[in-house]
């Protein structure tokens, strides 16, 4: 049965409140569906509990019990607090050096390098100068990646000796001097949060660069333990932000709202498409839709 | 009576909230609790019937070694973007290669950039016969000249790289109903095997791509990667529990030998740890 979390409220509602008033065991069962249909868009169970707990003391303090439409304020009132944890105005990128510095880091595959081919086509056509940095010696031909994305959008892309990251990323940093971009793109690795090694690396990789932004790719289809690596990858780099990609898919999306619950974040972008000109500015409304289900 | 008792219900809320926090999915956790709550007398051996619940729900759809009924064996490799397509297959290269099968693996991804180049470099590193027809070929027409030669050379397996696809993309499922199409033209068995990647790090989407490419193709059984991470791969379980399809591989990591045969009885150690 394909009916959306508005509608299975609004008939649990009818269907409780069909005796008479609504009482605070209706709201216990409005809670409890809303509580099942986050936990199916893959929203982390403990941020479902505080969310809820939010949403309880809303409800109670708008006093949903004595309204005429206890279904539509109880929606209202969950989809307003989903919108705020999301992030009420669209985040934008804040370019202030110049050159100004963008890293992207997160997970294997999750579209690290994709997207810094979209960031920079996105800025190529917003004015801007850019160059691409592909500082990813590890997976196999994956220099080989960005510079094909590059020639596609006619961005140049910096490869440096193809061996040492810290090297690739201090050229090009050089580069940008030289040729007057005004803003540089670094790839780097897919990483594990729990790998020593990787993770200093990538910390280094920040000190050196000192970024306007670093933001942490996450895939939409994540479940449950999105929140253990957006927390570690937070912890260990200060993110500004992050990307979310595979929109274009029929995730619900709910690793949304726990990355922005757990580390305070702001989303920045999110991918829809496989082709360059697939990023998009995010949209709190549209995702909190799409989360609700 | 110890059933009603403090002890067992905490414990078993405990067990609820970890399965959740492994990506089981709500309805595979209540079935495994009430399963759970009916076999279990004293909170203390708790973790012990969950495991034996847990384990046995894996070994129903548990399938024997696989054997090559006749060559070459073709295995085709599917699912959605990013989730070790490419990698696994240089693993499964190195896996046969080692076992003294001839491999012939296919560039079928000709989508992608630096997919084929991506592909190449594992198979220089395995010895594995690397068929590739470039960058926007038509990969139906790559996956039957891989087979081709396969047969006319005698080679053991061909191993089919496709393009990461969202199952929500009607024309590239289509594409992928046509590379396995035009194999069962060469070999009416073929593909042998299809294998889904799924990414262990996935929520309850994982669900939804088992379907949907269940659907459009004969998933015969999953390859879960990214196990070295901390996430627990419990929407195996959904699968396994609605679709019947076995877990044959797991990944532990990037290398050629981060490979390994699912072992339920380890895969739920690690789950509950
Ligand atoms: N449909 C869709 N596919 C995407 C999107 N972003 C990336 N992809 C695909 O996801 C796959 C992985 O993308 P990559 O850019 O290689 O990911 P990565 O994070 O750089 O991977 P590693 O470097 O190995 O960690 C590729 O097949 C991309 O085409 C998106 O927004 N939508
Ligand atoms: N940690 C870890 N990383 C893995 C594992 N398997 C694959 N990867 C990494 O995941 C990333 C994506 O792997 P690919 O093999 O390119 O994935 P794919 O499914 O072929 O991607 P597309 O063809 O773009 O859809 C790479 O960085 C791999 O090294 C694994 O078991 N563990
Ligand atoms: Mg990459
Ligand atoms: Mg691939």
């Amino acid at each position: 049965m394909f009916e959306s979390l508005q509608e299975k409220l609004g008939r649990a509602f009818r269907i409780l409140s069909g005796k008479g008033r609504i009482t605070e065991k209706n709201i216990e069962e409005a809670v409890r569906m809303v509580k099942l249909s986050l936990l199916e868009a893959d929203v982390n169970y403990k941020v479902v509990k505080e969310f809820i707990n939010r949403v309880l003391e809303k409800a109670v303090g708008e006093e949903v019990l004595r309204s005429f439409s206890p279904d539509q304020q109880f929606i209202k009132i969950v989809r307003d607090e989903l919108i705020s944890v999301l992030g009420e105005k669209i985040s934008r990128l804040e370019l202030q050096s110049n050159p100004s510095k963008v890293v992207l880091v997160g997970l294997q595959g999750t579209g690290k390098t994709t997207s810094c081919a979209k960031l920079a086509y996105r800025l190529k056509s917003q004015g801007k100068k850019p160059l691409l940095v592909a500082a990813d010696v590890y997976r196999p031909a994956a220099i080989d990646q960005l510079e094909q994305l590059g020639k596609q959008i006619g961005i140049p892309v910096c490869s440096g000796d193809r061996k040492n990251p810290l090297g690739i990323i201090r050229q090009g940093i050089e580069d940008a001097t030289r040729n007057v971009n005004d803003v540089i793109v670094f790839d780097t690795a897919g990483r594990l949060h729990v790998d020593e090694d990787m993770m200093s690396e990538v910390r280094e990789i920040v000190k050196i660069v000192k970024p306007d932004e670093v933001l942490m790719v996450v895939d939409s289809m994540m479940g449950q333990d999105a929140v253990t690596s957006a927390n570690k990858f937070n912890d260990a780099l200060e993110l500004s932000g992050f990307i979310v990609t595979k929109l274009d898919g029929d995730a619900r999306g709910g690793v949304i709202l726990s990355i922005r619950h757990v580390t305070g974040k702001p989303v920045k972008f999110v991918g829809i498409s496989e082709k360059v000109d697939g990023l998009e500015v995010f949209h709190p409304d549209r995702v909190a839709g799409r989360i609700l289900g | 009576d110890a059933l009603s008792g403090g002890d067992l219900s905490a414990a078993i809320e405990e067990v609820e909230e970890l399965l959740i926090l492994s990506d089981m999915g709500m309805e595979t956790v209540e079935s495994v609790v009430d399963t759970l709550r009916s076999r279990t007398k004293r909170s203390d051996n708790a973790v012990q019937v969950l495991k034996e619940i847990l384990v046995e729900h894996l070994k129903e759809v548990e399938t024997s070694e696989t054997i090559f009924s006749e060559l070459p064996h073709v295995i085709s490799v599917v699912g959605v973007n990013g989730t070790g397509k490419t990698t696994t297959i240089g693993k499964l290269s190195k896996m046969y290669s080692s076992l003294g099968k001839s491999v012939v693996v296919a560039s079928g991804d000709t989508f992608r950039a630096a997919a084929v180049e991506q592909l190449k470099h594992w198979c220089e590193q395995t010895g594995a016969e690397f068929i590739s027809q470039g960058h926007g070929a038509d990969a139906a027409s790559v996956a039957f000249d891989a087979v081709n030669h396969a047969l006319s050379k005698k080679k053991d397996l061909v191993i089919i790289d496709t393009a990461g696809r969202l199952h929500t993309r009607h024309n590239l499922m289509e594409e992928l109903k046509k590379i396995h199409r035009v194999v069962a033209r060469l070999i009416e068995d073929a593909p042998h095997e299809v294998l889904l990647v799924i990414d262990a790090n996935t929520g309850q989407n994982g669900l939804m791509q088992a379907r949907k490419f269940l659907d459009a193709v004969r998933v015969t059984g999953i390859i879960l990667t990214k196990l070295d991470g901390t996430a627990k791969g419990g929407i195996v379980f959904a699968i396994s529990r609605e679709l019947g399809i076995p877990v044959k591989y797991i990944g532990i990591g990037e290398k050629l030998e981060d490979l390994r045969p699912f072992d339920p009885e380890m895969f739920v150690e690690a789950l509950l740890s």
